[in-house]
């Protein structure tokens, strides 16, 4: 079993697009991944055409009452398996709190005796909340996506720190890869972007992999598609082939 | 004194950068706004070059200890007058919970006697918790940055729901306008969301003003710098100034 964590604090830097892409990218191969949503507003959910009415029925029964992931999981179109999430997760913090037995509910629901074996890829908020931390104390690899601008550099350096603060409670360096999205070779930015990620984050975790921007990324979810099935062939569908190829060998440890 | 809230539950989609470029359109025309971060990883508040090292100084200090605005409000070199915000923000839903009485705070702070005069501009971040919510109670005018993507489109739907749902607790339909963000006339998908947009929402709702995908909005942070005084005569800075003079009248009643 993989266990991957999408996350970064910023909004709107590709952690949705990069998990369902990532998720299609696996299932190409004839696995058939588990997706977890951990996003209130559900917008991995959404594009998977799940749309629970009941708040126990997905990730939230997990959390709040015990219900087993095995029951939440939903088959979708595209092979992947779904646990969704629910708006109701958003008052979990509230409700939880973020003690050690809180943080670590997912990674022993993950990780019980009898799990289905194969790789796991969980969506984040934009928040280092409970279920985030959740997701970053259940993974084997944190993913960060940054997209080419300022702001999401600032905040993969935010993360980068939290990561570290949180080292004493993970015991170890939690292994991680930043992978750049919205990557548009034409602007200069993007150059500075790449120059400063490599002064501020240890080169061999930036992924090589850069996901361009390519417009078919932006379209898929419109019609609840992930990029390999809306657009094959298309940049995006390629550069999340070769992200999947680059992450094998450090998830084959896990 | 007219206050613009900007708010979109969904990530990235360019609120910052709105109420950033919005509040320095503003200190062109020779006036002095005051801008309130409310978000958390206060992205505006580090962009006008604020570092606050203890809560109390902040918003958070005026939610949590009633210290007034005036006292928290510090002058920043574009003429904005700041009131920043501190990651403890995030701590607020917990401690305060969301009742009308909570809610009702900032509105309250804004509209004491003895107010200066003049447009408040408040950054919000992306979800619907107490913060957002009481953005919304202070307002005369929401706006809503929608950037030109489904997943955007999608969470300006909700965010309609949203006001719409609170209608009978606000008393009134909220004044409200959504503008196109990170707009790109060269992709068919722009003019998608551009139908669509017009299908789901009231049509004198939408703004005609659509800020253009602009390098030098994206760079401008970088050098902690609105695109004015950045990159003056640029496109983004002409589509802000275009946003402003098409508010104006709007919030002339304000
Ligand atoms: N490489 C890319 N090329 C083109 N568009 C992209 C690319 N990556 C992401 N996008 C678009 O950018 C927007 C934001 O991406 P996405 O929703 O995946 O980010 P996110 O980090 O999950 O946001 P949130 O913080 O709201 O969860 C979406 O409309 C998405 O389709
Ligand atoms: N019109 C534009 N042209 C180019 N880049 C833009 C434009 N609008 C926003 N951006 C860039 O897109 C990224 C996201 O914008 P921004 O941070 O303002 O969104 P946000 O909604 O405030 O995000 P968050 O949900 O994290 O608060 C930033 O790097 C910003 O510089
Ligand atoms: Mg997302
Ligand atoms: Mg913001």
């Amino acid at each position: 079993m993989a266990i991957i964590a999408v996350f970064n604090q910023k909004g709107g830097v590709g952690k949705t697009t990069t998990a369902l892409n990532l998720l299609a990218a696996i299932a190409q191969r004839g696995e058939r991944p588990l997706a977890i949503d951990l996003d209130p507003q559900g917008h991995l959910s959404h594009v998977f055409g799940a749309r629970p009415r009941h708040a126990e029925e997905t990730v939230c029964g997990f959390f709040l009452h015990q219900t087993p992931l095995d029951d939440i999981a939903q088959i979708t179109r595209s092979g992947v398996v779904l646990c969704p999430a629910h708006l109701d997760l958003a008052k979990l913090d509230a409700l939880l709190g973020k003690s050690l037995n809180v943080v670590l509910r997912l990674r022993q629901g993950l990780r019980r005796p009898g799990a289905a074996p194969g790789t796991v890829v969980i969506d984040c908020c934009a928040l280092l909340n409970v279920l985030s931390l959740n997701a970053i104390f259940a993974c084997d690899l944190m993913l960060i996506p940054v997209s080419c601008d300022y702001l999401a550099l600032a905040s993969a350096r935010e993360v980068e720190r939290a990561l570290n603060a949180l080292e004493p409670v993970l015991k170890r360096r939690l292994p991680r890869r930043y992978v750049l999205t919205r990557y548009d070779a034409r602007r200069k930015m993007s150059e500075d972007i790449i120059v400063q990620m490599a002064e501020v984050l240890r080169p061999e975790e930036i992924c090589g992999t850069r996901i361009r921007e390519n417009v078919k990324l932006a379209e898929s979810p419109a019609v609840e598609l992930d990029v390999f099935r809306h657009a094959p062939g298309s940049k995006g569908a390629l550069d999340y082939t070769a992200l999947l190829d680059e992450l094998l060998p450090v998830l084959g440890g896990a």
